[in-house]
C-alpha cells in the first residue's frame, strides 16, 4: 500500500481507540504524574481505604452512555478480602474485554474474515491486549484503576494472601519494560491491532486474509514509528519481541487462574473470562 | 459456537449494551 493509504489506516486506528478506550496512555500519564489540577485518585494501600474507596469504584466519573453499558459488580457483605479485590478486578477486566472488541471490530477488513476465526482471534488476543493496556496504568508504587479514579499501591496487592499476592507482579514487571519504549496512545493502536491480527492462532481456518491484514497494519506500525520515533530505529524490532513476552505472559496468567479455580472454592469467574480461557493454553 | 456464545454475541452485536 502507499504511504498515504497507510497514514489513513493509523489515523483509523488511532480514532477507533480514542472512542472505545476511556483510560489512554496520555489521561494515565498526566494523573500518574500529578497533572491533572487537583483531581487525583483515591489511593487504595490497605483494607481501610479499600472499603472506602468502593464508594469511587461504584460511582464512575463517565459519559451518561457508559454508564448505561455498565452493570455494577453485585454486591457481597462479608466477603474475604481477597476475593473482594480479584471480584472487582475481573468485573473490570469483563468490561475491557466489551471495549477490545469493539475496537477490534473497527479493523478495516476484520468482520469480512470467517466469522470462527474472528472468534479465535479475539479469545487469544484480547488478554494480550489488555495487558498491554494497563502498562502505562502502572508505574513502580501501584497501578491505576477504575478509569483513572484509584490508584492501587503494588505494596497492598503484594500484602494479600496467596496466591492472589502474585498475580499482578509479572504485570508490573511487564510494564516496566514495556514503558521503556515510551509508545504514544497512535502507536499503541496499531500495536493491539497487530496482536490480535496473529495468523498462527490454534484453530484459525482461513489464515491467508488474516496475514494480509496483519501485514498491513505492521507497515502502517513501522511507517509511523519510524515517522514519530526518529531518533529510536529499532523500536519496531522492539515492540515486535514484545508480543513473545506478552504470550509468555498471559499463558502464565491463564494457567494461574484455572490454578485458583481449583483451590479457591469460594470463587466464581466471570463468565465472558471463564468462556476466554477454557482451552485457552 | 456454543462453546463461545459470549463472544459471538459481543462480536455480532453492534455497541449495544450486553448482558454479562
Amino acid at each position: 500500500p502507499e504511504s498515504a493509504d497507510l497514514r489513513a489506516l493509523s489515523r483509523q486506528l488511532c480514532l477507533s481507540y480514542h472512542r472505545h478506550f476511556p483510560l489512554t496512555k496520555s489521561k494515565a500519564k498526566a494523573i500518574l504524574s500529578g497533572k491533572t489540577h487537583g483531581n487525583s485518585p483515591f489511593v487504595i494501600h490497605d483494607m481501610k481505604s479499600l472499603t472506602a474507596g468502593q464508594y469511587f469504584i461504584n460511582c464512575r466519573q463517565l459519559p451518561v452512555l457508559e454508564r448505561q453499558r455498565s452493570v455494577l459488580p453485585p454486591e457481597e457483605p462479608a466477603e474475604e478480602l481477597e476475593l473482594s479485590v480479584f471480584r472487582r478486578i475481573q468485573f473490570r477486566s469483563a468490561e475491557a474485554v466489551q471495549e477490545v472488541t469493539e475496537f477490534t471490530k473497527s479493523i478495516p477488513g476484520f468482520t469480512e474474515l470467517d466469522m470462527n476465526d474472528q472468534v479465535i482471534l479475539l479469545k487469544y488476543g484480547v488478554i494480550e491486549v489488555m495487558t498491554t493496556m494497563l502498562a502505562p496504568l502502572m508505574n513502580k508504587d501501584g497501578t491505576l484503576f477504575a478509569y483513572g479514579q484509584i490508584f492501587m499501591t503494588r505494596e497492598f496487592l503484594k500484602s494479600l494472601r496467596k496466591p492472589f499476592c502474585e498475580m499482578m507482579e509479572p504485570k508490573f514487571e511487564f510494564a516496566a519494560k514495556f514503558n521503556l519504549l515510551e509508545l504514544d496512545d497512535s502507536d499503541m493502536a496499531l500495536f493491539f491491532a497487530v496482536i490480535i491480527l496473529s495468523g498462527d492462532r490454534p484453530g484459525l481456518v482461513n489464515v491467508k486474509p488474516i496475514e494480509d491484514l496483519q501485514e498491513t497494519v505492521l507497515q502502517a506500525l513501522e511507517l509511523q514509528l519510524k515517522t514519530i520515533h526518529p531518533d529510536c530505529p529499532q523500536l519496531f524490532a522492539k515492540l515486535l519481541q514484545k508480543m513473545t513476552d506478552l504470550r509468555q505472559l498471559v499463558a502464565n496468567h491463564v494457567r494461574h487462574i484455572h490454578l485458583l479455580k481449583k483451590q479457591e472454592l469460594q470463587m466464581c469467574l466471570h463468565p465472558l473470562l471463564q468462556e476466554i480461557m477454557r482451552d485457552l493454553y | 459456537k456454543e462453546k463461545h456464545k459470549i463472544l459471538h454475541r459481543l462480536l455480532q452485536n453492534s455497541t449495544s449494551p450486553v448482558e454479562l
